[in-house]
């Protein structure tokens, strides 16, 4: 259902940023996108620190989908 | 708190960002 259509995004999503495949992404593969999103590397830079919660320096799938659902289902509306 | 205002200055990233990822996917088929 609705819970298999929003896992295919998500790792339709951490393709975009691993785009050679390795199965993480790291910082440097995360400021490359800067070129085909609008964002500055400084933006995304603060998307990896946020996104790579133990901080390894090393953004996993987990890390990714546990991110992107936060966005989805976790924001808080003030 | 501190850290408060940091997450919530990078909820705004982090949406940005995945707002991005979300029109880039729908802008290119």
């Amino acid at each position: 259902g609705g819970h298999t259509a929003l896992l295919g995004k998500t790792q339709d999503f951490f393709q975009i940023c691993d785009t050679e495949g390795k199965g993480f992404v790291t910082r440097r593969d995360m400021q490359r996108l800067c070129e085909e999103l609008p964002l500055s590397s400084e933006d995304l830079e603060d998307v990896f620190d946020s996104l790579d919660a133990d901080g390894n320096g090393y953004l996993t799938l987990e890390e990714f989908s546990s991110g992107f659902s936060e966005f989805l289902f976790g924001r808080r509306i003030s | 708190d501190p850290n408060m205002k940091g997450a919530a200055a990078n909820e705004g990233v982090l949406a940005n960002f995945f707002n991005s990822l979300l029109s880039k996917k729908t802008g290119s088929p």
